[in-house]
């Protein structure tokens, strides 16, 4: 099983074409491994990025520095996905 | 196990196993409208089961599949219930009788069942096919860029790594290939919806060119009523459009391949949005996610019906 503890899901806006850019660099960015969940490339849309925990520091700092605005959708995949099991489990039940 | 479709839960989601039993429950349960038929198999050999609605005569057809990327679980959910609400309203409901006596509607709950058996059993996150890829340690491809429209193009990836890798050649997946010859070998498929989640969207071609369909104005007209008639149960806000245009670039798509194939009403739906979960929508909103998703889908369905060509 994959675990997802400590990933976090950001929605990242894209304020104009060079934000936007940016955002093309940083998803490419192979290493830091990021999983693109919704990937409109319009401005004035959001995209929703998921960030491994080991990649959360370096992808925050990026936006931060850049002055892509962005808000925390998800504080712990891994958590969700064990609500999800527990509630479908419930329901079997 | 769940032996009937009434006391079937709707309101959770469940694995590949237990929704291809409820599909022959389904059958057994309406044996005069509803049939299954066996489309072919995925990569690592699993059955795609179409459940077809009709009452004979092999009618011009309405083609809808849901569960293509693997991660959306409200799309075969939402199938389920839409199979269910097709079955116990005809003969019932007047419009619903109506256009299954003038079409007959194939509906694939999941297209990808390998990617959603891994999503239940590894990792919840995956949205590819669980094909090989020759000469790369990388696993599947996404299987809404593997369709032979615009392939290989920009808005897809050659990285069989990627999320959007497109695969190596015009429908290489099986997935892909069962559906495309099914369709081609109906010959008269009239309007092709492809369920998605969850951008809160109603597209239409193309997605991999910038230019407008000959039928845009009548597509954007039915886009702007089917947003519509979802909206006003719950107020969801759909946006609607050209893929290209409201999204991105995307190369390879269901929609623009069903468009190309002769196919005019082409649309892909992205269901429901809460701004907090993605993928992982609460089971508590399967049903509402269905209920809205049903009257975008009766008025293309109606309209259809009342435009033949």
């Amino acid at each position: 099983q994959n675990l997802y503890v400590g990933d976090q899901v950001l929605r990242v806006y894209a304020r104009d074409n060079v934000q936007l850019e940016l955002l093309r660099q940083l998803v490419a960015t192979e290493h830091l491994q990021i999983d693109i969940w919704r990937s409109p490339t319009k401005l004035g849309l959001s995209m929703d990025v998921s960030v491994p925990f080991t990649s959360l520091q370096g992808a925050k700092v990026f936006l931060e520095s850049n002055n892509i605005p962005y808000s925390i959708m998800i504080e712990d995949v891994q958590a969700l996905l064990d609500q999800e099991q527990q509630d479908m489990k419930a329901s079997r039940l | 196990q769940e032996r009937r479709t009434n006391s079937f839960s709707y309101s959770t989601y469940h694995t590949l196993d237990e929704i291809y039993s409820w599909i022959d429950n389904l059958v057994s349960e309406y044996p005069k409208l509803v049939s299954k038929i066996n489309i072919g198999h995925s990569s690592e050999g699993r059955p795609l089961y179409v459940l077809k609605f009709s009452t004979g005569d092999n009618k011009p057809a309405i083609w809808i599949d849901n569960g293509i990327h693997a991660r959306e679980w409200i799309t075969p959910a939402t199938g389920i219930w839409t199979a269910k609400k097709i079955a116990s309203s005809y003969g019932k409901d007047s419009l619903v009788t109506d256009i299954i006596e003038q079409l007959d509607i194939f509906l694939l709950i999941v297209t990808n069942p390998d990617g959603y058996s891994y999503t239940h059993s590894t990792n919840r996150m995956w949205r590819k096919t669980r094909s090989i890829n020759v000469g790369s340690q990388c696993v599947g491809v996404d299987p809404n860029r593997n369709w032979n429209a615009g392939f290989g193009g920009p808005g897809s990836s050659s990285n069989p790594c990627a999320e959007t890798y497109h695969g190596a050649y015009p429908h290489s997946e099986p997935e892909i290939k069962s559906v495309a010859d099914f369709i081609l070998d109906h010959g008269n498929v009239k309007a092709l919806l492809t369920i998605h989640s969850y951008s809160q969207m109603l597209l239409f071609p193309y997605g991999y060119t910038n230019s407008l369909a000959p039928d845009h104005e009548e597509l954007n007209e039915l886009a702007k009523k089917a947003a519509t008639a979802l909206s006003s149960l719950y107020e969801t806000r759909y946006t609607y459009g050209t893929t290209i245009a409201t999204i991105y670039q995307a190369d390879g798509t269901t929609t623009d391949w069903g468009y190309d194939n002769g196919i005019k009403y082409s649309y892909t739906f992205e269901l429901r949005d809460t701004g907090k979960y993605g993928f992982i929508l609460p089971a508590s909103q399967i049903i509402p996610t269905a209920e809205e998703t049903w009257l975008a889908l009766v008025e293309i369905m109606k309209h259809v019906k009342d435009h033949p060509y």
